[in-house]
This record gives C-alpha cells, structure tokens and sequence, in this order.
C-alpha cells in the first residue's frame, strides 16, 4: 500500500540523485511526486540539473540528456532490489561518446557490485570495446539468425555485414 | 540465483539450436540490423514466463514460433530453456536441493505451450514466482526493451509511476 | 478532396518502393490504406519485405528495420514536392554500418537530383565522413552553445568533448 | 527559392550572435548530448513562422528566449533570420524583383514577436505562405525533428495517414 510505495520512493529517489551524478559527471536530479497527495494515485515528474545548467523538467532537456537521465531512473529501481540479469537492448543509441563511457564505467562498477550479469545489445564501437566479451547475431542465411562468439576486430566488421 | 545459460530452438529467426552462454560481468550482443539480437532477448523473457504475445511483438503467442523465411517452411514448435545455478530455498519437492535446475518451455502451434523444471512438468505460475522472488522474470525492470527508454520519457508522469511499484 | 489524396497516395508509394528497395538494397514494400473506403477517413498501413525475407507489417520488423523504413516513407512524401532545405535530426541513431552507408548514398544522389541543401545531425563517425561539411556545436561555457566550422577529425574529437 | 544563411541571438542557448551558413549539398551538425544542435534545427523552424511553442519544447513562447545559465543572467529578447536567394515570383509589392530576401522573427519577453522581410515589417501569414509556397515552413515534411521517426513508427495508422495529407 502507500507505506512500501513511500518508502521505495525514497529509496529509489537516493539511488537515482547518485547515480545521476555519475553519468552526467555532476549536477542533480531528484524525482518528485505530484498530482495528487496520495502516493498510489500521484504522477513521478523529474527534475533534472545538468552539470552547469539551470534545473529543468524532463521534457526541456535535449534527446541524450533525457534518454541519461531516463537510464539513472531504471538503475535506480534495479539496485532497489538487485537482479540476477539485467538486460540492455540499445539504450546507449542516442549518447555521445563521453556518456556512453560513462555509462559504461557505471556497468562495470554494478558488474563488481551486484554480482549481476548484464547482457548488453549495441551497435556502438565505444560499447562493444568495454565488454568482458562479445557474441555477434549473423543471418548468412537470411531469415535465419546465428550466435557466434567473436572478437572486438570481428565484432566491428559484422556490425557492418550487410 | 545466477543465470549461466540460454538454449533456443525453432524461436523466431533462431531456427537451429543455439546456445549462449551468460558468463559473469557485461557480456556484448552485436550484429546488424534485423539479424534477431532482439529476439534473444524475447526468448529469455518468455521463457520466464511472459504471457503477452503483444509485448513479444506478436500476434498471438504461436508468433513465437519460426515462421519460415525464403528458403526455409515455417516449423511447428519452439522450445527456450534456461539453465541457473544457486537457486533460491524454498523450491519445489522435487528439485529441493539440486544444484542446478533447468526451465524449459515449449509451445506447439494451435497447442498452447507447457513448461518443465529439470524435465518434471510444472505450471507457469510456479516459473514466474522462481523468478520474480529472484527480482527477476519478463516484467523485471531490469529487462529493458529496445525503445522502453523512449517510452519512459514520452510517458505521462501518472504511467511513469508505474516504474516505483516495481521497486515497492 | 479525396481525388488530390488518391494522387497523393499513388505518387508517394510509387517513391516509397524504390526508396525502400535503396535503402535495404534489395526487397519491397508497399503503402496500404486501410479501416475505411474513403481515402479521408482510412489509416496508413506499411508492408515491407526486407531483402530474404517474408512480408510483415511494421510492427513486426526488427527496430532498425523499422526505423529504416519510416525513413523511406519520409523521403517519399519529400520526393512529392521537393523542399530547398531538409533538416534531418539524428535520423541514423538506430542503423548499423551498412544502413547508414545506404542512407549517405541516398542522401548525396537526392541532393544532386534535388538541388536541396541537406542539414544532418548526427553522433555516427560513418555520416560524419560522408558529409561535405561540419559544423561543431560546443559548449565551453556551460549552458551557452558556440557554433564552429570543424574537420572531420575535430569533428570526431568534439563528439567526444564532455 | 535557395536557403543561404541563418542567423540568431539569444534563441534558447545561442545567446551570442551566431551565424550558420546553408551551403549546397550535405551539411553536418556534431557536439556532445545537450550542446544545442537541435536549439539550431528549431530557430530555423521558428523563424519560418512556428506558432506552437509546445512543437519547440517549451511551455510558452518566452521559452526560446536565452533563460540563463549558472553564468549568466536569462535575455529579454531573442531574433533569428534566414536569407534566402532566388525567391518565388509572386512577392509582396516592396520586395519584387530582390534577388535576395531577409527573412527576420524577433521576440521580447512578455510583448509576443514579430517578423520583418527586407526590413519592413509584415504579417506571420506572409512568412508562413513564402514558405508554404515553397514545399517548406515550420512544419514541412522535410523538417524531420529528433524521435520523429519513432512517432512514426508507433502511431496508429488513422495518424499516419496525416503524412499524405503534406504531400497532396
Ligand atoms: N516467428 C518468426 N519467424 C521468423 N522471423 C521472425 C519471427 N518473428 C520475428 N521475425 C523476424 O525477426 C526480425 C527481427 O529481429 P530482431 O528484432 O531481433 O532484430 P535486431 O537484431 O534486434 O535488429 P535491430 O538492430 O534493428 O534492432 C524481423 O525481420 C522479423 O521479421
Ligand atoms: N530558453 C532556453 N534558455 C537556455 N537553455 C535552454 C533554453 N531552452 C532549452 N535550453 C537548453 O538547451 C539544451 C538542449 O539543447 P538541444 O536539445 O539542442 O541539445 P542537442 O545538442 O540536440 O543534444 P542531443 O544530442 O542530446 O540531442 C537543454 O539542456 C536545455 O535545458
Ligand atoms: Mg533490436
Ligand atoms: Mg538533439
């Protein structure tokens, strides 16, 4: 009821201040609850302040900043309640380099932290270049996909297999 | 609860049977566009016991199911099974104490689909509380679609709540 | 009226199948109106046909599939009534190497066909090498944004710029 | 009608007067996430005669006026124009037989804005229809915003037949 929506609110709010912080390499943020007083009915809004800016909604941020801080919010409710898995389908395609190694540093410090594994699926060189390692989907035969393990040279080459 | 492997056959573009393994730390899935990296990541998550065959992108759940190509017909069943070690203690009577224990599930065109633990027939129910009581399973917020980013920050801030519940 | 739609719709998909057919380098697609008889009051359904595949509709294409063909249905509706200028913001986030090979070809033929000047923003190193010329956005003043004329390597430096 | 040069000032993060010239062939725009690439696509669109600020990510139109920074204080007034070659026969009486058209939008804080051709001050409408005339504007199909392919994908089909509707 309200009391456990209250209290992962507030547990969810500190993880995502911290790990905004980290994967914007300063600023805050900090969710809020609004729209009503009663937690099972209110809206979560988001306030975010970029390193060297002035605190603004979500939806005033540009593409990648918002797409970051939408990432903050997600790990912030995975380390809630840490998973055995967690799996990535190409959040890091709107980032810029600097973001996606920060994002980057940010998994490989949960890796060690959590003991969870992560499955990451990416198109970008910066991403692949940072995993412990790499498994490529191929279609040789088209309409029929293949798993082959491979190397960060190989991995970049079938990136750009037709 | 650890994950260590994922085996697929007949499950959308992954015809012939395939294995990945899912080792410690932050393992990479790369590939060009529309080779079935996506649809991996369907497979682990109806194995866990997905029931919406729309969330899987599909029609009805028989979409799951290879539905030919050019040179291929289409097949008649699909089996995913997923293979963890250190399960949780309060297992069923039949697996208390195993090691490891592997979850399989099945599905036959027109037939519905069936799930087994370490072979012995079981219900869905019993897949989805293994894995929800692990924080995990197919609505875990630790799954994250392709676009699911894009959605949370088109959302309206009464949906975007929906994301603490999973956390309460 | 419902005649101009009609003619609308016939020259728009007639540019969407040979747009698809260059982007994907190979397979089809078509344009269907559906839900109603009157052209005014029907929905706007695509059918594709990736190169070695079955027909789907586009919700069941992969997402860079799809991505790919919404930007044939864009280019389509563009080719219709040729615009001086095309802005195209980070339109390559979801493509992998090939696709955006492809897309570059497009662009460079239609702006030679076209005599419209393109302006493309973009993340991708590919794009960037197939541009005539960059402009860097920076940022050395937080919150204040600088325009200047970079070369590719500045330009891919910048990418990388916090 | 060729597009040539824009030129703004204190529009959303350009605060200091900042020039982009439009040469033929393929133009690219790179920097970090939020340096302000698409601050420069949506000047561009607004001084083509944009009229909903929602369309330009803001709340009110005062919104893409300079708001501050932690360095510097917000602007009260903010002014971008486009020039333009070669434009279309039917003109407006004083700019007939110009080889060149300045087109100009100026906005202050709280008092709404206006435009300027050569100049001379005109209607929202004429600048509207200059463009308009030319396959362009605001909301031209070939001003494709960033998340606009993915509003394509996902709308409904009854919303995407509105694509055809800018081609008829
Ligand atoms: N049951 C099925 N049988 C055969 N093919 C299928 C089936 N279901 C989906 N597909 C095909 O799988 C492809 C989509 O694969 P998927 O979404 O995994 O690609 P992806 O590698 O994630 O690509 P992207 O990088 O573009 O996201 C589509 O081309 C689709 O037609
Ligand atoms: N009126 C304004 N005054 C000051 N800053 C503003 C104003 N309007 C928007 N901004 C700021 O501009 C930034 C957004 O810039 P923009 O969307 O152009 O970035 P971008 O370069 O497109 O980034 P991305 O690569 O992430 O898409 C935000 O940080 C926002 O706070
Ligand atoms: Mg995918
Ligand atoms: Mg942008």
């Amino acid at each position: 009821g309200r009391g456990r929506l209250r209290a992962a609110f507030a547990t969810v709010n500190s993880h995502f201040g911290t790990l905004f912080q980290r994967l914007f390499g300063g600023g805050s943020a900090e969710l809020q609850l609004v729209e009503a007083d009663d937690p099972l009915e209110a809206g979560l809004e988001i306030l975010a302040k970029p390193p060297g800016k002035k605190p603004q909604l979500l939806s005033l941020l540009s593409g990648g900043e918002q797409a970051l801080t939408a990432t903050a919010l997600i790990f912030a409710v995975f380390l809630t309640n840490p998973a055995p898995i967690c799996v990535l389908d190409e959040v890091d395609a709107p980032l810029d380099d600097s973001n996606v190694e920060r994002l980057c540093d940010l998994l490989a410090d949960m890796a060690q932290e959590t003991q969870t594994r992560f499955l990451m699926i990416t198109h970008n060189p910066i991403s692949m270049a940072r995993m412990d390692r790499l498994f490529g989907v191929t279609m040789v035969e088209r309409g029929v996909s293949q798993l082959v393990s491979v190397d960060l040279a190989t991995a970049e080459q079938l990136a750009e297999a037709v | 609860m650890k994950f260590e492997r994922l085996r697929l056959a007949g499950f959308k573009t992954f015809v012939e049977p395939t294995e990945l393994v899912i080792a410690p730390g932050l393992t990479g899935v790369v590939g060009p566009n529309g080779c079935g990296k996506s649809n991996l990541v369907e497979a682990l998550r109806w194995v866990m016991g997905e029931t919406s065959s729309k969330s899987l992108r599909g029609g009805g759940m028989d979409d799951v199911i290879f539905g030919g190509s050019t040179t291929r017909p289409e097949r008649n069943h699909a089996e995913v099974s997923i293979r963890i070690s250190e399960p949780p203690d309060d297992m069923p009577a039949h697996l208390a104490g195993s090691d490891h224990i592997e979850i399989a599930r099945k599905i036959v065109r027109e037939q519905g689909s069936t799930y087994r633990m370490n072979g012995r027939e079981v219900r869905a129910r019993d897949v989805q509380i293994l894995f929800a009581d692990a924080a995990s399973g197919a609505r875990s917020p630790s799954m994250v679609r392709q676009g699911q980013i894009g959605e949370i920050i088109a959302a309206k801030p009464q949906h975007r709540r929906r994301i603490l519940e999973d956390a309460a």
